[in-house]
């Protein structure tokens, strides 16, 4: 869907940002 | 609400089969005497979720339903306070999980406590481990997770 990858949106690119935003989370912050 | 809880538990199934630990995991009914549940917990953090706590959970419960409820609190009570005392996570008023309900095999229940067990993986010190591996599951499965996370964070800030 063209809509979805404005901004490099894609939703791959969004689950890689969700997922390594909590792999350089420091430790004992929230989720 | 029904079929979002329905494809959570679902996802959260499908990662949990991810651990490849060696006890049977085909179905949520697998999940409901809470012994393989503790064996991901106890990967997870085995300082928290130590041998000594792991040895309280009855392994042999069959269909003794009293057994795995009595299984089900004890691993409901040290995710909790894992999640208030380890990660400062604060779980809202109504995370109070019915484990008679996740005995039976109620999807919307023990989607909630597979939550908070994705919770403790994505947090705890061998996250990256946990997280690389979500990371490989179909994408669909991921923005479930994904999804459920946000949900938790929400509760969190509110």
């Amino acid at each position: 869907d063209p809509a979805n990858m404005k901004g490099g949106a894609t939703s791959e690119g969004v689950l890689a940002n969700f997922f390594n935003s909590l792999l350089n989370k420091k430790p004992g912050t929230p989720v | 609400e029904e079929d979002k809880r329905l494809k959570l538990c679902e996802s959260l199934m499908i990662w949990v089969k991810s651990f490849n630990v060696c006890l049977p995991c085909e179905s949520i009914g697998d999940l409901t005497n809470g012994v393989l549940i503790a064996e991901i917990l106890h990967g997870i953090d085995p300082a928290w979720f130590d041998s000594s706590w792991k040895a309280r959970i009855k392994m042999d419960v069959r269909d003794n339903k009293r057994l795995k409820v009595s299984n089900l609190k004890k691993v409901l009570e040290r995710t909790k306070d894992y999640c208030d005392e380890v990660l400062y996570l604060r779980l809202d008023d109504d995370a109070g999980l019915d484990t008679s309900c996740i005995a039976d095999g109620d999807t919307g229940e023990m989607g909630r406590l597979l939550q908070m067990v994705l919770a403790c993986a994505v947090n705890c010190d061998r996250k990256q481990g946990y997280i690389e591996a979500i990371m490989g599951l179909e994408e669909s499965v991921q923005h479930v997770l994904m999804a459920a996370l946000q949900e938790l964070l929400n509760k969190n800030e509110s």
